[in-house]
C-alpha cells in the first residue's frame, strides 16, 4: 500500500451527496454509499454520519465531464471517479457518464468504485497489489467483497486498529457534526536541537505500525513529518520506548504490528511503545541464523521478507519458512546495485520506497530495477536535507553541483 | 454518452502516463511537443508495468497498452510530485 502523507485529525467523519446521479434512486444511492464508507469502519474506529446539509467533511457529487476542480471526465469507460485527499479537503466525485449500476454485473458497480474513491479520502494511495481495494484499476463486479490485507494494513497504518465495537454496517444520521477539517501542514522547520544537522549519521530509522517515521541517534530519536523533524524532537528514547537502550543497531515493524530492536546479541519486541513480553531475547533464539551487532535490518516492500545488513553481507529472514534463513545466505550487498556495505540503516518508507543509510548520506532504491534510483539531484543525497529539514546543508552531494 | 478511446498510441500512452504521475504533467498537453528523453519514457513505461504488475520491458507492448485502456480511477497512481522537497 501506499500512504499520500495526509489523515483527518477526527475518526467521526461527516458526509453528504450534493449532487445525485442521473440513472438511480436517490435512496438506493444513500445505501450504497453508505455500505462503501462502512466498509473502512470494520477495522478502525472510523464513523461515517451522511448530513443533508451544512459543512461536512467529505463532499459526495456525480457530475460529467469539466466540473470545476481542473480534472475533467472523460465520458464512459477511462477514468471512472476521483477523490482528493485529507489535505486537500477530501471531497469525491463520480463521473455521471457511466452507467453506476448496484448489485448486477453491467455498468459500472457504484459500492466498490465509492469504496475505492473513499480510500484517498482517508489518505490511502493507490497499491500495487492487484487484489487491493486501493488498486487502480476497475475489476468488474464482485458480487462476495472483501477487504485485501494491504487495505486493512494501509487503513491502520493511519487510524489505529478498532478497539470499538460498533458493527457500523448502516450509516447514522445528522449526529453533531464537527466540522474539522484537517489543520493546515505547519510549515517544516528546522529542528530545535539541530545537531542532527550537524552530525546527520543515525544508528537506526524505521516506521510505527501507524505510519510514523522515527530515527534513532544514541540515547535520543526523532519523529520525521514528511520532510522534516516535526516539533519538539528530539526525545529520549527511554521515554519513547520505557525498558529499550541507547544505541541501537537495528529495527523494523513487521507486518503483525510489532516493532522489533536489535543491540549487540539481543533484541526487544515492542507493541507501539509498550515492551511485548519479556525481553530482551538473544538474537539466535528468536532470529535463528542472523548474526549479532547487526548495521540495518528493514521489510522490503518488493516481497514482504525481512532483510538484515551486516559488513558486505545480507540475510534474508522469512518467518513463515523453515528454516527461516535459507542456507544460500548470506549474500554480498552488492546484489543490491548501487548500495554500500557497511549500512547504518535501512527502511521501506511509507512513500513505498526502500531507503538505505550511511554517514551523512542515503540512497533511494529502484524497486523494480533492483538498483539505487536515478533522478536529479543525484543519490546518494544528504540525510540532513532531505529527511531532517535542516536548512544552509547541500541538498545535493554531486561534486561541482550546478 | 461519449466512450473514452482505448490507448493504442504512443501520444495516447504519453498523456496517460503524464496523468497518472509516471511523467511530468508538460508531457500531459498534447499540443505541448514537449521533448522527452529516451531514459525518462522507458522509466516512465517501467514504472508503469512494475505497479500493475506486468512484465517490466520498458516497452509499449500490446499488454502495456491493453492495461492502459481499462477503466480506473482518476487519482494518480505516484502522488507527492517530483518537484517538491517531501519527495525523498
Amino acid at each position: 500500500y501506499a500512504l499520500q502523507g495526509s489523515r483527518w485529525r477526527v475518526k467521526a467523519l461527516t458526509y453528504k451527496i450534493s449532487k445525485y446521479p442521473k440513472r438511480l434512486k436517490r435512496a438506493d444511492v444513500d445505501a450504497e454509499i453508505g455500505r462503501a464508507f462502512a466498509v473502512w469502519s470494520l477495522d478502525t474506529d472510523l464513523t461515517f454520519t451522511r448530513k443533508t446539509s451544512g459543512p461536512v467533511h467529505i463532499e459526495i457529487k456525480f457530475v460529467e465531464g469539466e466540473h470545476g476542480d481542473g480534472d475533467a471526465f472523460d465520458g464512459q469507460g477511462g477514468t471512472l471517479a476521483h477523490a482528493f485527499f485529507p489535505v486537500f479537503g477530501g471531497d469525491a466525485h463520480f463521473d455521471d457518464a457511466e452507467l453506476w449500476t448496484i448489485g448486477s454485473s453491467r455498468g459500472t458497480n457504484l459500492f466498490q468504485v465509492a469504496a475505492h474513491e473513499f480510500g484517498h479520502s482517508l489518505g490511502l494511495s493507490h497499491s500495487d497489489q492487484s487484489s487491493a481495494l486501493m488498486a487502480p484499476f476497475y475489476r468488474g463486479y464482485e458480487p462476495v467483497f472483501k477487504l485485501d490485507d494491504d487495505d486493512k494494513a494501509a487503513i491502520q497504518s493511519l487510524y489505529g486498529r478498532k478497539t470499538t465495537n460498533t458493527n457500523q454496517y448502516t450509516p447514522t444520521f445528522n449526529s453533531p457534526p464537527s466540522t474539522q477539517r484537517p489543520t493546515s501542514f505547519t510549515p517544516p522547520r528546522t529542528p530545535l536541537d539541530d545537531s542532527i544537522c550537524k552530525d546527520s549519521k543515525i544508528d537506526t530509522i524505521f516506521n510505527s505500525a501507524h505510519g510514523d517515521t522515527y530515527a534513532f541517534k544514541g540515547d535520543k530519536f526523532y519523529k520525521l513529518t514528511t520532510d522534516a523533524v516535526e516539533e519538539g524532537y528530539p526525545q529520549l528514547i527511554s521515554k519513547g520506548w520505557p525498558g529499550l537502550p541507547s544505541n541501537i543497531d537495528a529495527a523494523f515493524t513487521y507486518k503483525n504490528g510489532k516493532t522489533y530492536f536489535f543491540k549487540g546479541t539481543q533484541y526487544w519486541r515492542y507493541m507501539g511503545s509498550q515492551m511485548d513480553g519479556v525481553y530482551p531475547k538473544e538474537i539466535s533464539e528468536g532470529f535463528t541464523g542472523i548474526p549479532d551487532h547487526l548495521d540495518a535490518a528493514m521489510v522490503w516492500g518488493g516481497n514482504g521478507k525481512i532483510y538484515f545488513f551486516k559488513g558486505s553481507k545480507f540475510w534474508r529472514f522469512d518467518p513463515a519458512k523453515r528454516p527461516p534463513v535459507k542456507a544460500s545466505y548470506p549474500k554480498p550487498i552488492s546484489n543490491w546495485e548501487g548500495v554500500p556495505n557497511n549500512l547504518d540503516a535501512a527502511l521501506k518508507y511509507t512513500n513505498g520506497y526502500t531507503y538505505f543509510f550511511k554517514g551523512d548520506k542515503y540512497y533511494r532504491f529502484h524497486d523494480a530495477r533492483f538498483a539505487v534510483d536515478t533522478a536529479t539531484p543525484p543519490f546518494p543525497r544528504p540525510t540532513a536535507h532531505w529527511w531532517f529539514g535542516c536548512k544552509n546543508t547541500p541538498s545535493s552531494t554531486a561534486v561541482g553541483d550546478h | 454518452a461519449s466512450q473514452t478511446a482505448p490507448v493504442s498510441t504512443t501520444t495516447q500512452a504519453e498523456i496517460y502516463l503524464s496523468q497518472f504521475g509516471y511523467l511530468p504533467a508538460s508531457a500531459r498537453n498534447p499540443e505541448s511537443s514537449g521533448l522527452q528523453d529516451k531514459q525518462t519514457w522507458v522509466s516512465a513505461i517501467e514504472e508503469f508495468q512494475s505497479f500493475a504488475g506486468l512484465n517490466i520491458t520498458g516497452e509499449l507492448d500490446s499488454e502495456t497498452m491493453k492495461l492502459m485502456s481499462l477503466p480506473r480511477c482518476g487519482v494518480r497512481d505516484r502522488v507527492g510530485s517530483a518537484d517538491s522537497r517531501s519527495k525523498r
